[in-house]
């Protein structure tokens, strides 16, 4: 039974798709089944994979036969997961046309449970499942945490992201008390960390004098190889195994496996 | 009469707050009188400039008073402008609240004109207005691109941030035909750029061949100063003037204002 993990932060560009993309592939390398679930209109992970063009199906065919649950059979979803690089990890990808639904979503029934309806039909079948959210607390982030057992924030090691922690921990609380009370926080990651630069180091103590949920021990290091990897189609450890971003992200799959050890 | 500019991106963290709290402080440096609109829920441009409290009235207000444009006066609209550190340059500071008001908007009649009957009761009073939109191509975005004459879009210079540029020029083509057919692009300025890595010079030429629209010869160079003087509630200008961040700002503001000459 997978564990589904969201991956969420309504703050612009502060690593959700790197996080969302390199952490399943690192998963993946431990030989765990991952599915990750690209739920961004902009369609950035399924991007980071090489899936450039709109696929036959994908995440936009299975939450709209999610309307109808009594319809929706493991093989009607078949067609939606691709598989990737990794003989361990497969991806539901992205479409343009998620935009759209979202405005059809505010006015239909149960509409935060589209994506949890297809999840938990295709549970059994992964050890975890990994959702990339879009940049904002709209319908289709309350999918994700609603579907999900546990969220993933990651944080920039900057000002303008320490900002909108509060309002995401209102979001999750909201989502808690109306729609899945079993949503727990998986943990904060820190990303884009620079060891030289005194705002990486303030912002670093700001978030854990601030929260106390869990703040994972591996921080991702500010490393251009994490730019460059998915313009190759290629998650990190393909592109650069040898890499500080490469190691950063190995290192945090393990911590969140509870794999013992260094590197 | 007041030119409005809406600086928009779907993509998160490409610098589009960066841009218009800097832009605009550096048009006021100018002496010409500039109001900074905060339209994103985040709130991040005001935030930037010292605003950490929800204010009595803002933007919140303004939207909700045009819904009914015959009881919307100038006198009405007073209370929503504030001061800033800078004598030429005013804002409207943003509300969480708007995220909420995005999903009232859905089924609002003329909903996507709510900024623009704001804006043109303000026009006589500034030079320039500019606008902070939140990152995704919702109702609050549409109604920055249909209240302006033009859109600045920032473009960081990375892989993720040039896919989404298809998207966008969709969304304002959009605009132009439905709701705001005067609508211009202004340019794209590139954000982030680091002179020693292969990724920038890979993506400015990316850019320059694929967008027949303005590039402004202005490129916003990746600053630590940038991302720390938010933190201080203050604009580059006057966080650090001698820094590359300042500079280039105050440089992108010759350009647009069409000022001639170096620095
Ligand atoms: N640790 C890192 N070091 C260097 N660059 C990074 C790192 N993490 C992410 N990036 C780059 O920073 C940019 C933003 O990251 P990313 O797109 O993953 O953020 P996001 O939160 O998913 O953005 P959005 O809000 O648009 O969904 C991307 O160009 C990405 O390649
Ligand atoms: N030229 C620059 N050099 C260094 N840091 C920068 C630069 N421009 C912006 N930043 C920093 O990068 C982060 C993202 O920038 P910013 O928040 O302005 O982007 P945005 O597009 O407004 O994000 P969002 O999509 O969340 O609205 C911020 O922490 C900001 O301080
Ligand atoms: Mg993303
Ligand atoms: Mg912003």
């Amino acid at each position: 039974m997978a564990k589904i993990i969201s991956i969420s932060n309504q703050k612009g560009g502060v690593g959700k798709t790197t996080t969302a993309v390199n952490l399943s592939a690192s998963i993946a390398a431990f030989e765990r089944k991952v599915l990750l679930v690209d739920l961004d209109p902009q369609g950035n992970a399924s991007q980071g994979l090489g899936f450039n063009e709109i696929q036959d199906e994908d995440i936009y065919e299975a939450l709209e036969m999610a309307a109808d649950p009594a319809t929706l059979t493991l093989e009607s979803l078949k067609g939606i997961i691709k598989p990737t690089a990794l003989k361990y990890m497969h991806i539901i990808p992205s479409n343009p046309g998620l935009a759209g639904l979202e405005l059809d979503l505010v006015t239909a029934d149960r509409r935060e449970y589209r994506l949890a309806t297809v999840l938990n039909l295709l549970r059994d079948q992964y050890e975890y499942i990994i959702i990339d959210s879009p940049p904002s607390l709209s319908q289709l982030t309350i999918n994700a945490l609603t579907a999900a057992d546990t969220v993933l924030i990651p944080v920039q090691c900057e000002f303008y992201s320490l900002n909108g922690l509060a309002e995401l921990y209102n979001t999750i609380r909201g989502v808690q008390k109306n729609f899945n009370s079993k949503l727990r926080h998986e943990g904060v990651v820190l990303t884009m960390y620079s060891s030289q630069l005194s705002l990486s180091k303030e912002v670093v103590e700001q978030v854990k004098s601030e929260y106390s949920e869990k703040i994972f021990k591996t921080m991702i290091p500010r490393n251009v190889k994490l730019a460059e990897s998915p313009s190759h189609g290629k998650p990190i450890i393909l592109y650069d195994i040898q890499c500080v971003g490469a190691k950063a992200y190995i290192a945090l799959a393990k911590e969140l496996l509870g794999i013992p050890g260094d590197m």
